[in-house]
């Protein structure tokens, strides 16, 4: 028996949404030579039952979410998390002056999934 | 509060040093020059920025493409050597300079897959006074076997030739492959350094210095040398996911 919640709109939903990084927010503007930000997205929303394909769930989270339906208070939603990044390079001065282009895996947030 | 503000910068700093850490630096870089972006460097960045998140995906992020080596992080080391003066020039010798490239900075887990010394002219030029009497410029590139002693900077003995070539007409840009000896640096012998020499050739030493044969080079800008490494924290990590 399912206890009642409120409707999962499809704004709701888990997915990713636009955070712009700048590196001058964080002082870093000094060092790093660009980009001077970027869209790096975070993941928000909710996994809710059932879940669909859409939400990129694992077997496990589908389980999670029939569990949390029958027990809302023993049992968390799956949580909204990224499922696929990519990287970015970075330009930016060492401590020496020279000047470096490193390559970070894993810096924005393309697809989000219940997990 | 003031306890407290203490206590809440000593976090912030706290975590500024974490993320740098997972960033790959040991503490945040402050410059104390802001040296122009080598162009090479520039045109790698861009490239990457262009391509669709599906091909960043797709391709391997830990090679340099454009390079066709292994490696995350690609630097260029400014030139810290001094020209080389001889109270008298030798004979036929246009330009004696000591390179220093301080690869000190390159941290323990990084495998160096690659290092190109750059040598930049401000201009393509032809020796003169013509390339068609078998006259020419000749680039010799020495290992330094010792540090320079202040004040008696030449001769330098025992030196291994590297790199020798003669050229009709030396080009803006002359590059060479210094891989394995960048990479002897880090792991057997100690970073001394290397010696650039060049020298006209096919003339005497009159039409070298007297009519102009050195001039050629008097475009002369720097070197640098461009290291391609490879972190093994970072890209171990990435392989074994996938």
């Amino acid at each position: 028996r399912s206890a009642q919640a409120p409707p999962v709109t499809l704004s709701s939903l888990c997915k990713p949404r636009q955070l712009y990084i700048s590196f001058s927010d964080v002082g870093w503007e000094n060092w790093i030579i660009a980009p001077q930000g970027y869209m790096a997205n975070y993941c928000l929303g909710e996994c809710p039952f059932p879940l669909t394909a859409e939400l990129n769930s694992t077997n496990h989270a589908i389980l999670q979410t029939m569990v949390h339906s029958l027990d809302p208070e023993g049992t968390p939603q799956p949580c909204c998390v990224p499922v696929r990044l990519s990287p970015i390079s970075i330009l930016y001065y060492d401590n020496s002056d020279n000047v470096v282009l490193r390559h970070y895996e894993d810096m924005v947030v393309d697809e989000c999934g219940c997990r | 509060s003031a306890a407290l503000a203490t206590q809440l910068s000593l976090q912030e700093s706290l975590q500024e040093s974490l993320l740098l850490k997972s960033l790959g630096l040991s503490t945040k870089p402050s410059p104390k020059t802001h040296a122009p972006v080598p162009s090479v460097l520039w045109r790698i960045f861009q490239r990457r920025k262009t391509l669709p998140a599906l091909s960043k995906d797709l391709g391997d992020a830990c090679r340099v493409e454009e390079f066709n080596v292994p490696g995350n992080i690609i630097r260029v080391f400014a030139d810290q050597g001094h020209f080389i003066h001889h109270g008298q020039p030798p004979r036929l010798l246009c330009l004696q300079k000591r390179l220093y490239f301080n690869l000190s900075v390159l941290e323990e887990g990084e495998r160096l897959t690659m290092a190109q010394l750059e040598i930049k002219f401000s201009h393509n030029s032809y020796p003169s006074p013509s390339p068609s009497q078998g006259q020419g410029l000749e680039l010799r590139l020495y290992r330094s076997s010792r540090l320079p002693l202040r004040g008696t900077p030449a001769p330098e003995r025992g030196q291994k030739l590297l790199v020798e070539r003669s050229f009709v007409q030396l080009h803006k840009s002359l590059v060479f492959d210094l891989s394995g000896v960048a990479k002897d640096w880090r792991t057997h012998s100690r970073n001394l350094g290397l010696i650039l020499e060049i020298a006209w050739s096919g003339g005497d030493g009159a039409s070298a210095l007297g009519s102009g044969g050195c001039t050629s080079i008097s475009s002369f800008l720097d070197t640098s040398l461009l290291v391609v490494t490879l972190s093994q924290q970072q890209c171990g990590a990435s392989r074994r996911r996938r």
